[in-house]
């Protein structure tokens, strides 16, 4: 595993530190998009199908879990908690992202390495990753009062996104025959879905002011 | 396996 990846699966999981710690702590959820969370569950209960029975490492295997159980127990907080829930911007959070399964499921089935059932919902997951924070962006613009614990969020899953394509062009020149352009573009396009984000989240920053989207 | 390798990431 190189420093890109690990700095990558870190990020990722401070990103959902910081989420559980807003939802656990503060029992709010304002400012997160329900829509993605559900995204995110589905994500990775498509793409870890082989939790059980391909084994890689320990850490694989625990990531797998911390992630699996964390985008489930999030959902639940939101849909589910007395206190959380209220704090829930439904009306806000408008985005139908019913409709991203379907075109996410049929190029799955069209464009994939091998036409298996596995590698089929595996390709799923990662057409879905890509496009899962487009209800959050949304939210984000409709927000007036983006809080720090919301915005950090978002930085910190949109630099787990650009640490992966560095720890794939550190793997492609240090691994022979490492050529997977379905996660690479899959991921690109999901990077740079952050770019405009990272714009503002970096003015806001500079400037000492607090985050705001135009809308 | 050839096609393994990069599902060896998250």
């Amino acid at each position: 595993m190189n420093i890109f990846r690990l700095a990558g699966d870190m990020t990722h999981l401070a990103s959902v530190l910081v989420l559980l710690l807003k939802i656990h702590t503060i029992k709010s959820c304002a400012g997160i998009s329900l829509k993605t969370q559900e995204l995110f569950a589905i994500v990775f209960a498509s793409r870890y199908l082989d939790i059980f029975t391909d084994f890689i490492s320990l850490y694989n295997t625990l990531m797998k879990l911390i992630f699996l159980g964390s985008s489930f127990s999030i959902v639940w907080y939101i849909r589910r908690h007395k206190l959380v829930r209220r704090s829930y911007d439904k009306d806000q959070d408008t985005f139908r992202h019913y409709f991203l399964l379907l075109p996410c499921f049929i190029l799955a089935l069209l464009i994939n390495e091998k036409f298996t059932f596995k590698e089929v919902m595996w390709t799923f997951s990662l057409y879905l990753e890509a496009v899962a924070i487009l209800p959050q962006l949304v939210l984000l613009q409709r927000t007036k009062n983006i809080d720090n614990l919301t915005g950090q969020y978002v930085f910190l899953l949109g630099a787990y996104r650009g640490l992966y394509i560095l720890n794939w062009i550190y793997r492609y020149f240090t691994e022979p025959h490492y050529v997977h352009w379905i996660p690479w573009i899959s991921g690109l396009v999901q990077t740079l879905l952050y770019a405009d984000f990272f714009y503002y989240y970096f003015e806001s920053w500079k400037n000492n002011k607090k985050l705001q989207l135009p809308a | 396996d050839d096609d393994q390798h990069v599902k060896d990431e998250l």
